[in-house]
């Protein structure tokens, strides 16, 4: 099974539109999809139209090992279920401050996934705190959703430097597995520089570059498209609400390119 | 003086991008400035200018109470002074956990602030941890910048509860005095929906309305631009960088407005 966690401390850079649209391309092309909404704001739970009340058990009380993951999943999708989270999610940070091996209570409960989906995909919040170190725990790659604006690599060093502590102290398979650019608007000369700026610095001699060796920078940009921004709105993923769309298109597009890659790798 | 929290705990909608261009347009109206960057990403402080060697004393200490406001502030424009954020500040939700009186700290700290200067701005991260909460505790008023997305509107009634709760056993005089809608993309009709609904809301019957009984929806919108996006990459303000920008001229409309609400209230 290939974990992976969609991780970036910056803000609204498209994490979860990605989790949501390459989640739902992947499960089109036959793959067992699990999704983790590892966000209190539970937008990935919303984009996929659930309401408030069929959220619980989530991923706060799988995290409080009160339920297993079979009791959590939803199958939301053919071939896709969803592990929800829900505001309760908030107060785990705090909660889980003084438990012992409070880092590694989601990779033990995603344990059971193994044999049962092709590929789990984890949506954690705009931070580094204890969500996400128990995402970047419990997979073995990171896919970093990159917005290319200037303030986006500034963050990469400090992304980077989080993923090798958890490498080094927690989980020697964490490594980064791909990089992808969303929010891309061709038709700015910003885009194409910071495009360039991450491939320059991804090849570059680094200290932590071992942590990226077989990363993958996904030749497909998730251009800017405002139908990725309605879709939420109708609880649809990108296909339901508009096939046509550069959005579809584009996901699609990084599906393929990412199955392509796993059967070359 | 007036004392502005900007706050939403969903990222990436443009919060730093108007502390730094709404700040900058008030002091080149005259007002003398505090700008306050309490996000650990220190991207209010980046987008100024700051190199990393320039950044202590910081907010940080200033937190802790080891050092005075005089002694962090930095004048970083003609009018326009900051106490700057650098990355000790990530670990500081959770060092203060313990401490008495966490949620003021920042308060106590800005007391001396009242007297030297006309308007403080204080730029808060994408959560409503405790790092939020000290801004929410030290204000009397509350910003809300709001990218017109669906899932914007989702979060807004998180945001309100929490400046509730703030306002009702902490800061009694806290309300919401604005909503500024940023990265508007005029060609679209969901920006247009978002808008509505969100004037609709703040109109609408609540439990919690008196919180934002005196709140100013700002009729500037704050367009799409990329010269806004380029402007940090230069560590300049939009004023500095494209004077003649769309950019620009929202960000000054918006404070002549804000200027104007302020006198006629
Ligand atoms: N390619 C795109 N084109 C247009 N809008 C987009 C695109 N990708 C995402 N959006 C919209 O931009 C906003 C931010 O995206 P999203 O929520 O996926 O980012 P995020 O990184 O998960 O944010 P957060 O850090 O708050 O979790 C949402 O309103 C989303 O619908
Ligand atoms: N009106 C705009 N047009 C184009 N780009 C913008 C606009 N406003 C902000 N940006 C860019 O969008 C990105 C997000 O903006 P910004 O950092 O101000 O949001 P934020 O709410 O402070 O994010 P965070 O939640 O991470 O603190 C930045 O790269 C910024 O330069
Ligand atoms: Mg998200
Ligand atoms: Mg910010």
């Amino acid at each position: 099974m290939h974990s992976i966690a969609i991780t970036n401390q910056k803000g609204g850079v498209g994490k979860t539109t990605t989790g949501v649209n390459l989640g739902a391309a992947l499960s089109q092309a036959g793959q067992r999809v699990c999704l983790v909404d590892l966000d209190p704001q539970a937008h990935l739970t919303m984009h996929l139209g659930l309401e408030p009340g069929e959220v619980k058990p989530s991923v706060y009380e799988l995290l409080g090992g009160s339920v297993s993951l079979e009791e959590c999943v939803r199958t939301v999708r053919p071939n896709m279920v969803l592990v929800p989270a829900e505001i309760d999610l908030a107060g785990a940070e705090i909660e889980l401050v003084g438990v012992v091996g409070r880092e590694i209570l989601l990779r033990d409960a995603l344990d059971p996934a193994r044999d049962r989906y092709d590929v789990l995909l984890i949506d954690c919040p705009p931070s580094l705190g204890l969500l996400t170190i128990n995402a970047l725990s419990a997979v073995e790659e990171v896919l970093i959703a990159l917005q290319p604006h200037f303030l986006a690599l500034q963050g990469l060093g400090k992304l980077l430097e989080t993923v090798s502590l958890v490498q080094r102290r927690i989980n020697a398979r964490l490594g980064i597995s791909g990089v992808v650019l969303c929010m891309y608007d061709s038709r700015t000369a910003l885009c194409g520089e910071v495009a360039a700026e991450v491939s320059r610095f991804f090849k570059s001699e680094h200290p932590l570059k071992s942590l990226w060796q077989g990363a993958h920078i996904f030749k497909t940009y998730i251009r800017r498209n405002i139908r990725l921004a309605e879709a939420p709105g109708h609880g649809k993923t990108i296909f339901e609400y508009s096939q046509s769309s550069h959005g579809a298109q584009d996901y699609k597009a990084l599906a393929e390119e990412m199955l392509a890659f796993w059967r070359g790798a």
